[in-house]
């Protein structure tokens, strides 16, 4: 996290807000419920209270306006710029401004006024841009849903105000995974269209075969429809379609659009009730099967049938020899199958049945 | 970066005057004639500012990466100093 030069702050922990002007984008009470829940956000782990003033001078005055709208501080139309807001202080100090052309919301259509309001009030609280991409006070837009402050914010925060006394026990959203944590270990990895996408908490990396640096996203700001945390998926290139699982469910996506129909159980592949999760999911383009991991067994998927393979669960120890028995996360490429199990990449062989080399995990995101 | 002495296409300049925008928007870079900037090591180090804040590969060159980055939608609030 950061702040502001000097450390700037409210000396009153009382504070005060108005609303000036409303976006014609959403109701009235829409908006007064944004802004009312993001200020509680920001109440609920500190000591500060807020109180809103239908006229007269407020502490954070927010308003909507576009291009110039009165600062010298314009906007930019669509898109860009969403919002600034000012540090605490006299005057201009801890006002909150919305561009007006953007498209304000309440879910992930667009821009979420309360997501935005969160973030832009923790400017008006003291809060700078945090490095850190979980974190709420990140410069960049991220749709998420849950609570919405991070560890990160909440030790900013509280590092000039201090906790709130009368607390109630809040969950914070984990930090960012550092991918050169040596013990790393991932959720899910799969192929999409020639990228290799990792999972991990909220979180996953995309790897172009070109770009040696990967790019770090939120699930959510990508695919708003799925959960916050994934636990295997695959792509199928003949359907062109990634399978994710979380959970007793999978989503169907076709390149980054959610397929329609789904999330559908997972017992529709022809798994038993029994199993309700699935750790590791990896398609055998050159055998048109899928093996699906759970546990420390192993099920085999014809995708051409779109059933089951006899014979199975089968003992991944047993058939895998060499590897863990279990998996978090398996990839295959050129008759090489990829099983990830904590903070270990085992390079296994199809055809020759054995693991040829023992990697850490992360090695795959260049550390 | 390019020198300023060789020509750019349009693409480029259009990533240039981007990029120049943004860092002295968010990184506090001075305006100046866009040739000079270019060149300039204070470009190169603003750059890499912005690289090593958005845990990019700090090269100080604008990549793909970098310039994904900078046309994200955003916080108006500048990522450094005042």
């Amino acid at each position: 996290y950061n702040h502001f030069p000097r450390h700037l702050k409210w000396q009153n922990n009382n504070v005060t807000f108005r609303i000036l002007n409303y976006t014609p984008d959403l109701k009235k009470s829409d908006v007064d419920r944004a802004i009312r829940t993001a200020l509680n956000v920001w109440a609920d782990v500190t000591p500060l209270t807020f109180k809103k003033l239908y006229y007269g001078n407020a502490d954070i005055m927010i308003s909507f306006g576009s291009k110039e709208h009165g600062d010298h501080n314009p906007f930019d139309g669509p898109n860009g710029l969403l919002a600034h807001a000012y540090p605490p202080g006299q005057g201009i100090g801890g006002d909150t401004h919305f561009d007006e052309d953007e498209h304000w919301t309440k879910d992930s259509s667009a821009y979420n006024l309360f997501i935005v309001a969160a973030h832009e009030l923790g400017h008006a609280l003291g809060m700078g841009h945090s490095t850190d991409p979980g974190a709420l006070m990140y410069p960049v837009y991220a749709y998420a849903t849950g609570y919405p402050l991070a560890e990160d914010d909440i030790e900013g925060i509280q590092a000039l105000y201090g906790p709130n006394p009368n607390a109630r026990k809040v969950k914070p959203k984990p930090d960012a995974p550092n991918k050169c944590d040596p013990m790393l270990t991932f959720d899910a990895a799969t192929e999409l269209r020639g990228e290799t996408i990792i999972f991990k908490d909220r979180f996953y990396w995309r790897l172009h075969p070109q770009m040696p640096e990967p790019e770090q996203t939120m699930i959510k700001s990508t695919w708003p429809s799925l959960p916050n945390k994934v636990d295997a998926a695959y792509e199928n290139p003949e359907k062109d379609v990634v399978t994710i699982f979380s959970g007793i469910r999978m989503w169907a996506l076709n390149g980054y659009n959610v397929v329609d129909g789904y999330p559908k159980y997972i017992h529709k592949l022809g798994l038993p009730k029994s199993v309700r999760k699935i750790d590791a999911a990896v398609h055998i383009s050159d055998t048109g099967k899928t093996l699906l991991f759970t546990e420390e067994d192993y099920w085999s998927y014809d995708e051409a049938t779109g059933t089951m393979d006899s014979g199975y669960p089968r003992s991944i120890e047993d058939d895998f020899p060499g590897m863990d028995d279990e998996v978090d996360a398996a990839t295959y490429h050129y008759g090489y199958l990829y099983f990830f199990h904590e903070h270990i990449q085992y390079e296994y062989s199809y055809n020759s049945r054995k693991v040829m080399r023992i990697l850490r995990t992360n090695s795959i995101l260049n550390c | 970066a390019p020198s300023s002495t060789l020509p750019l296409s349009s693409r480029q300049k259009d990533s240039w005057h981007l990029a120049e925008k943004y860092l002295r928007r968010f990184y506090g870079l001075p305006a100046g004639l866009q040739g000079r900037q270019r060149s300039s090591s204070l470009f190169q180090t603003k750059i890499k500012e912005m690289q090593k804040f958005f845990n990019l590969k700090v090269t100080g060159n604008l990549d793909d990466n970098t310039l994904d980055v900078m046309q994200q939608a955003r916080c108006g609030v500048p990522d450094i100093g005042e």
